[in-house]
């Protein structure tokens, strides 16, 4: 393979990136061109409108997260991305029948717990971890 | 991608459908086989007699919370186990943070040898493991009882609490003891008091039948033997929010085979 020119070297700064680019936290986080990047979404679930709230002591309801949008290259909106995700999108470049986008995926996951009557009247305290998308990123 | 009165606006701003009765079926099985629950439970009293004075769940309550808070800040810390004379507020513990599971069981039967019979006097307690859930394995379990100040003379004086697991019953003769754990205190000390009874716990796990219950005596300095009732031990007779229980804490078997749904 040919030799790249040499290119100039961006400025280094110490800016953080910009917080609207770190998926997962901010809503209407769109690429350059008006598509939308991976990022987590929310769809609450509320054990009062499933009618539980007679066997289910706590929580109210659940915030089940989710990850949607888009992983195409480049992937600098998206900052949760890992490198074989990137490298991926750069062959789905070149072959874009055979090798498909990289996946918007939970990057983190956390435990959630669940408080409820069984039908002897104990009451259990059910933890279950890897439960809740804390963040999306491209896979 | 339904229409009309099938949608709504949430109010986060988004469309919102509405579940046909078959999905909202469908949506519930799903959530409870998450749960690991083959039904939706169907607690026997009901709701409003249940929550909000009860011992168990008022602890269970304030574990929860104590996990939730635990789950938000993401911390590992490991404090001790939860044992020995504390309040009913209990604390983010190791046995805690490693449980899967907690469960409280509610004291089904309770016996008496008290001022009435021939001493040592003793209380007996059983609870029903029969629901516990499948694959998991205890770590921890506890049983709480709640000291009131009793009608002792003598608030000075050291009480030695013991609780036994009944590992056999005999019709002729006194039941085989197996001690689980002891406690000196003073006489006139008011709380809850935690005992370690894992030990017999796993014994029930195993098999039923070794499920005969727990055995407590009190006796004084001098070995006397003290009813348990008159030392302050509330048992089924005191207030709701003072009941004895037990909390059981189970850690998921590490096995890789999963239920396929």
């Amino acid at each position: 393979a040919a030799k790249p020119p040499r290119r100039r070297q961006p400025k280094k700064t110490n800016d953080l990136p910009h917080p609207n680019k770190l998926p997962g936290i901010f809503d209407d986080v769109h690429a350059a061109d008006g598509r939308q990047v991976c990022r987590r979404h929310e769809l609450y679930v509320s054990f009062q409108d499933l009618g539980w709230l007679d066997w289910v002591i706590a929580p109210q309801g659940y915030s089940a997260y989710y990850c949607e949008g888009e992983c195409a290259f480049p992937l600098d909106s998206c900052m949760n991305a890992t490198n074989h995700a990137i490298l991926q999108s750069l062959v789905h470049l070149m072959k874009p029948e055979a090798v498909p986008k990289a996946c918007c995926a939970p990057t983190k996951l956390s435990a959630t717990s669940v408080l409820y009557y069984d039908s002897n009247n104990n009451v259990i305290l059910k933890k279950h971890r890897n439960m809740v998308v804390k963040s999306c990123g491209c896979h | 991608t339904g229409t009309g009165p099938r949608r709504r606006f949430h109010a986060a701003g988004f469309l919102q459908r509405r579940l046909s009765g078959g999905e909202r079926r469908e949506v519930q099985r799903e959530i409870l086989a998450v749960l690991g629950l083959p039904g939706r439970p169907r607690p026997r009293t009901p709701a409003a007699s249940r929550a909000p004075a009860a011992a168990a769940p008022l602890f269970m309550l304030e574990l929860y919370r104590a996990v939730a808070g635990e789950e938000e800040e993401e911390e590992e810390v490991s404090r001790p186990v939860l044992t020995g004379f504390s309040t009913q507020s209990p604390q983010p513990g190791s046995a805690v943070s490693r449980a899967d599971t907690v469960v409280s069981l509610v004291n089904m039967v309770e016996q008496d040898r008290d001022i009435f019979s021939p001493r040592p006097y003793w209380k007996e307690f059983r609870f029903d493991l029969t629901q516990v859930p499948a694959g998991e394995s205890v770590t921890a379990a506890e049983f709480r009882i709640y000291k009131a100040r009793g009608v002792t003379r003598h608030p000075n004086n050291t009480l030695h609490v013991s609780i036994y697991e009944i590992a056999a019953e005999h019709s002729n003769r006194e039941s085989d003891l197996f001690l689980l754990d002891v406690q000196d205190l003073r006489a006139g000390t008011e709380g809850w008091l935690v005992f370690d009874v894992t030990a017999a716990s796993n014994h029930w796990l195993v098999d039923r039948k070794y499920n005969l219950g727990l055995r407590l005596y009190v006796e004084t300095d001098d070995g006397h033997s003290i009813d348990p009732g008159s030392a302050g031990l509330l048992g089924r007779r005191g207030p709701r929010s003072k009941q004895p229980f037990m909390v059981t804490f189970f850690r998921a078997s590490p096995s890789p085979a999963r239920v396929s749904r």
